[in-house]
């Protein structure tokens, strides 16, 4: 009988192994788990989420979200881990007891599957999802220029061979259209953090613009505090700040949008690495990122609950 | 299944404006094959560029050639990619 204990979250696995370990969650934890199916990808592959719930109804709600860019395979593995301290905490950690008897926190680990499964079969180094770009021999759009704030701004590209292919419209990818949809839907999500890699960052809104944001302030003491609990697990130093200031402009990304759409407290990780690997990073870091990514969102979910609005 | 063999990741920094502008021209060049792992953002930040085998001295030889330093990040990907299918094949026999 498979069940969570079993599996490897030292090790990255393949699409199927994942969704299968969805199963297993929600079956060990079926009063605080439960599996919803938002949509499905452009090759029709279906996007799941996970929702930890201890009951209410019209609940103020967080949203995570892991695999992005496919072959990111830190942050996919992340989310696993992630998500199973999320049950492993409750009733234990007073934080994640408190933050879950007030809000449900919703959880896509594999936001972008068709190009995950590529990475394991075809290609490694794939990023972007697997849709056919009309009168172009090149493949797929990234999902994180694709967000409908700012889009077809700087730090996109028009070219559907560039990995930064923003898309032919916002919202054209079934992956974004499908979280666009649940977050308008259920009306009530407080904050969104997206987990990417690499270069080991705490990042806020805006990409798409340098104007600050309106809680610019409140938003980078909550990621000085949390960058500052991540260094402490294992002294892994994290630059933050907003996108358009830390890195680049960046038009058409999911923070934005969020933010745009009254998501207060949006943020993105970008994961270790710095300096070796990239997003190749050896399975043998994933314990340590996710153990030391895990005080850092804790921060920014106890902020949301403290604060609501 | 695509392979990277030889293929390197060169961790180059800009050190002004005009050295971030000559990396986005070389990373527009479509026949080139390039992909920018962290992109040309501002003089001082890294940017990570992946090349492949094919044209690694070209790519190395415009670089110095327009005095932009870089360091050689991951010396052969498909090296790594090896090792990585071999760590998750041996998980999976556990």
């Amino acid at each position: 009988e498979r069940s969570t204990s079993t599996f490897d979250f030292a090790s990255y696995h393949t699409l199927d192994e994942i969704y299968d370990w969805l199963n297993t969650l929600v079956a060990d934890h079926p009063n605080l788990v439960s599996k919803l199916h938002i949509g499905q990808s452009y090759e029709k592959r279906p996007l799941y989420v996970l929702k930890f719930s201890t009951g209410g109804s019209n609940r103020s709600a967080i949203w995570l979200d892991t695999g992005i860019h496919s072959r990111e395979w830190i942050t996919q593995a992340t989310g696993v881990w992630t998500a199973n301290k999320i049950v492993e905490e409750y009733g234990q950690d007073p934080s994640v007891t408190a933050i879950l008897d007030s809000m449900d926190i919703f959880f896509e680990i594999i936001v972008n599957p068709d190009g995950f499964a590529f990475t394991h079969s075809s290609n490694r180094l794939w990023r972007k999802t697997r849709s056919i770009n009309a009168g172009s021999p090149c493949v797929g759009v990234d999902p994180n220029r694709n967000w409908d704030a700012g889009f077809g701004g700087a730090g996109s590209s028009s070219n559907p061979c560039s990995e930064t292919y923003r898309g032919p419209y916002a919202h054209s990818e079934s992956e974004v259209k499908s979280i666009v949809d649940f977050i308008c839907g259920h009306g009530s999500v407080k904050s969104i953090i997206s987990i990417h890699s690499y270069s080991q960052m705490l990042l806020y809104p805006y990409g798409y613009k340098t104007v600050p944001a309106p809680n610019h302030q409140e938003l980078n003491e909550v990621a000085k505090k949390a960058v500052s609990d991540l260094a402490a697990v294992y002294g892994t130093k994290y630059t933050y700040g907003s996108i358009a200031d830390t890195i680049y402009m960046a038009g058409g990304t999911s923070v934005d949008w969020a933010y745009d759409n009254g998501v207060k407290y949006s943020f993105t990780f970008e994961l270790r690495d710095t300096g070796r690997y990239g997003f190749l990073l050896p399975s043998s870091q994933i314990i340590p990122t996710a153990t030391e990514t895990w005080p850092a969102l804790l921060d920014i979910m106890v902020h949301v609950l403290e604060h609501p609005y | 299944e695509k392979l990277f063999v030889g293929d390197q990741v060169l961790r180059v920094t800009a050190r002004d404006e005009e050295q971030i502008a000559l990396l986005r021209v070389l990373g527009e060049r479509t026949e080139l094959q390039l992909d920018f792992w962290r992109h040309p953002a501002r003089p001082g930040l890294p940017a990570d560029l992946q090349v492949p085998f094919p044209c690694l001295q070209e790519v190395k030889t415009f670089l110095e050639s327009n005095n932009i330093s870089y360091s050689v990040m991951i010396e052969d990907v498909q090296e790594l990619l090896d090792e990585e299918k071999k760590t998750m094949n041996k998980s999976r026999r556990t």
